[in-house]
């Protein structure tokens, strides 16, 4: 009898794996883009299909390839975003591992978004915030008046967690000391 | 278990190897 080869997509999924002499990273991790187009409603259909992924990677020099590669957030126009989110992580909240979770956001004037953009996501990779798994992703939102990064953790209900995510954010982003950090869980927000 | 760790300075200076272009 002939045996029929199923290929279920969770093994048909690329993962990214360390190259040889690679400092391997904690998690592997995925960058995202979107893009929304003006006029257009944000449902969450319009959001999901707007979002396109731009790759994987599980090493410190992998991430560079693709990072070196990439515009600064600061060179964008228009209403973007880049997510950089653990690979198997939507960068969505109906995402399992996001929908009890929340994210810390911080306003920035325009002209800081690129440094403050490279300072957090070196801090995630590096795993300098000491939460354990409960990272999810980082995302820089560049607007028409300022612009936006957030950091999003799995429960957003811990507190430890919470208050630990935002002492680290203000060691690593060196921010002026008037600013804003703003806690929103994320059903706060589909609210 | 063991985590990995890496601080700013020492990311950006693994910028610069030739694995990272």
């Amino acid at each position: 009898a002939k045996k029929k080869v199923c290929v279920s997509p969770k093994y048909n999924a690329t993962i990214a794996v360390p190259g040889v002499g690679e400092h391997p990273l904690q998690y592997n991790y995925s960058f995202w883009y979107s893009r929304r187009t003006p006029g257009r409603p944000a449902s969450t259909q319009s959001y999901e299909s707007n979002i396109k992924q731009i790759g994987s990677f599980a090493s410190v020099e992998q991430f560079w390839r693709f990072y070196s590669h990439m515009i600064r957030p600061g060179d964008l126009t228009g209403h973007s975003d880049f997510h950089l989110f653990k690979e198997g992580i939507k960068p969505m909240w109906e995402d399992d591992a996001n929908k009890l979770g929340g994210k810390w956001i911080i306003r920035l004037r325009k002209g800081l978004a690129s440094r403050c953009w490279e300072n957090l996501i070196l801090a995630m990779l590096g795993e300098q915030f000491m939460v354990g798994g409960e990272i999810c992703g980082a995302v820089v939102s560049v607007r028409f008046q300022e612009d936006i990064i957030s950091i999003w953790n799995k429960t957003a209900s811990d507190q430890a967690t919470i208050t630990r995510i935002r002492d680290t954010l203000r060691r690593v982003l060196n921010l002026p000391p008037n600013t804003i950090m703003e806690y929103k869980t994320h059903t706060d927000s589909i609210k | 278990g063991t985590r990995i760790i890496y601080d700013r300075k020492f990311l950006l200076e693994c910028r610069s190897s030739p694995l990272a272009r």
